[in-house]
């Protein structure tokens, strides 16, 4: 039997250091090699090929989900864009505003953050550019308010899609995360079912925080899915892996770029195959 | 917290009499997954493990009446030798303007360290002037004037158009004309593996004397941090460190595969998104953090 192909311990150990290297985590990376240990035995797997395409077979189904793209409801639909400071929040909604438009929808951007330097000014640049009408408030204001105003605008101009951007906010921040759940159940009394989508932005470069995240985001407001932004950085953004086991998260798109086309729907054999490469 | 960890570990081991280094090797699994969870490099947690070995059973640890408090004080001590070190304080030129250019990559926070770092060398008794060299980012250069206008610090910038490296070398001379003796590049955020924005920091240091160059990173930062880093400083030698974001709860391990791996010092914490929210960098501070 050929040497070169058997699996040996040496193979359970290289894929470790990749995934770990992939920020997958030690103990999710623990979990993932122990479930191809027994995939390999109960199939009785005799080369690395073979264990190799089991694994990533493997990895691929843990990350897909069969709700397919984004809830969206009639007449209007509010998705709310969250995450912590600087993972591509807004950038992240002007490539969105142009994927839904591509798609059908007629959509309006909430300029929601309220308080950075030049927040609203970026918002409306990136609505600029994807054509789309951006429903804004003085620096200061209440973001409930503009969110408010926001689903009034598309309830009034018959858009039926409302993208709000929030502030960045670490979740170690109790009155910015009250802030995000205040607005979460305000925008649900004027719009029912809204948010219909609350969506966390991950940064693929982000380590273990990125679970942590996850879980107190989840805990103020709906979470329904993940953007995870900067693939095209050499981050593998394996932490989904773990937030996906914790939290049951469906990844809903990727962010590979700058401009404003560099979003795609999830591919999760797509996303395991840039782990590998 | 690692300590916890260790005295679980030392107490299964307890009833054994004289640890040996197998047992040893057993602490240091704890270590290592200490470390990993803090986002420390994979091939920089081996380096620390082998050097702890070492320092454990050289130290006679296995003797020891609590061998779990002696490890962690070990492992401290090491982290805080090899986080701390270097010049920490900001290196002032020959003869004005200092120069000092932000980079690092998309989001990690430049732009706010720039008015932070503005700030807190005026109080110092400096006259900067921040620089809006990032011509890429829809409102970047909005950000740094409003930020600039704050601080009632003065921002140069030039209309659509310009390139980022003459926009500095305009900066500098207009520097010199205001006797302003300090001034901070704010470039746009880069990927290191974009040759063409690799290149065109390599532009700015041309034209302009840049003292002291910062890579800014983000505490959350995970394994990719060191070839980030290490492919930044190829191009144009990092002399700093900026940590931001240290006011979450990421455990900033990324600062020790940083400093292990290109000898880089950290120089300054962000803690918070106000112009006041910087401080200087405290190596045992970080080092407890990253231990957890
Ligand atoms: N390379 C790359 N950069 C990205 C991507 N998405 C966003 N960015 C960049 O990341 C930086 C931050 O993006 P923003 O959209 O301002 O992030 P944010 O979350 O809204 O930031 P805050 O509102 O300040 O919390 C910008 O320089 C973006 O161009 C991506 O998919 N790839
Ligand atoms: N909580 C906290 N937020 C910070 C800190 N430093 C920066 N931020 C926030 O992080 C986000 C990104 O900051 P920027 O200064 O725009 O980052 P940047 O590196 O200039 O981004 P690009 O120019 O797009 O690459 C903003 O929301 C900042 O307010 C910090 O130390 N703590
Ligand atoms: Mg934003
Ligand atoms: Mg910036």
């Amino acid at each position: 039997f050929n040497r070169k192909t058997e699996i040996t311990e040496e193979f359970y150990e290289e894929l470790e250091e990749l995934l770990i290297q992939a920020d997958v985590g030690v103990m999710t990376t623990q979990r993932l090699i122990e479930a191809l240990r027994e995939r390999v035995e109960d199939d009785n797997i005799r080369a690395i090929d073979g264990a190799r395409e089991a694994f990533r077979d493997e990895m691929a189904g843990f990350l897909e989900d069969e709700s397919e793209g984004l809830r969206l409801a009639q007449p209007v639909s509010l998705l709310l864009i969250v995450g912590v400071n600087g993972v591509g929040k807004t950038t992240t909604i002007g490539k969105l505003a142009t994927y839904l438009k591509g798609a059908g929808h007629s959509v309006l951007l909430a300029a929601g953050d309220t308080f950075r330097a030049a927040a609203i000014e970026q918002l409306q640049a990136w609505g600029s550019r994807a054509g789309v009408p951006v429903i804004a408030h003085q620096p200061g204001s209440d973001p409930s308010a503009v969110i408010f105003d926001a689903i009034a605008a598309a309830e009034a101009r018959g858009v039926d899609v409302v993208l709000a951007d929030t502030a960045g906010r670490l979740h170690t921040k109790f009155n910015l995360m009250e802030e995000l759940r205040k607005v979460s159940s305000v925008a649900g009394k004027r719009l029912p079912g809204a948010p219909h989508e609350v969506l966390l932005i991950v940064d693929a470069t982000s380590g273990q925080n990125a679970l942590i995240q996850a879980k107190q985001f989840t805990e103020v407001s709906p979470v329904t899915g993940l953007i995870v932004t900067k693939l095209d950085s050499t981050a593998k953004g394996g932490i989904v892996f773990a937030i996906r086991d914790e939290l049951g998260l469906p990844i809903k798109f990727v962010g590979t770029g700058e401009k404003i086309s560099d979003l795609a729907p999830f591919d999760a054999g797509r996303f395991v195959g840039g782990l590998f490469d | 917290a690692l300590s916890d960890r260790l005295e679980g570990v030392f107490s299964k081991l307890r009833g054994k009499g004289k640890l040996s280094e197998a047992d040893v090797d057993i602490a240091l699994r704890e270590v290592r997954l200490a470390l990993l969870e803090a986002d420390v490099n994979f091939k920089v947690v081996k380096d620390v493990q082998n050097r702890i070995r070492e320092k454990t059973i050289g130290e006679h640890v296995m003797e020891s009446l609590t061998p779990a408090q002696h490890v962690v004080k070990i492992v401290h001590d090491e982290l805080v030798e090899l986080l701390g070190g270097g010049q920490r304080r900001l290196e002032m030129a020959g003869s004005p303007p200092t120069v000092v250019m932000l980079v690092g990559l998309q989001g990690s926070g430049k732009t706010t360290s720039a008015a932070k770092l503005a700030l807190h060398m005026r109080k110092q008794g400096r006259r900067p002037l921040l620089v809006a060299a990032d011509v890429y980012r829809p409102a970047a250069i909005d950000q740094l004037t409003q930020l600039g206008k704050q601080l009632s610090v003065p921002v140069y910038s030039e209309p659509a158009g310009a390139k980022p490296p003459d926009i500095c070398a305009n900066a500098v001379k207009k520097a010199r004309e205001d006797a302003d003796d300090l001034v901070i590049l704010d470039t746009a955020g880069r990927l290191q593996i974009n040759h063409e924005l690799m290149a065109e920091l390599e532009q700015i240091k041309a034209r302009v004397p840049v003292t002291e160059t910062l890579f800014v990173a983000d505490a959350m930062t995970g394994q990719e941090a060191v070839n980030v880093a290490q492919e930044f400083h190829s191009h144009v030698p990092l002399t700093g460190l900026i940590l931001t974001k240290m006011d979450g709860d990421a455990r900033g391990g990324a600062a020790l595969s940083i400093r292990a791996v290109t000898g880089v010092p950290v120089k300054f914490v962000g803690i918070g998104e106000k112009a006041d929210a910087l401080e200087p960098f405290y190596p045992d501070r970080v080092a407890s953090r990253i231990l957890g």
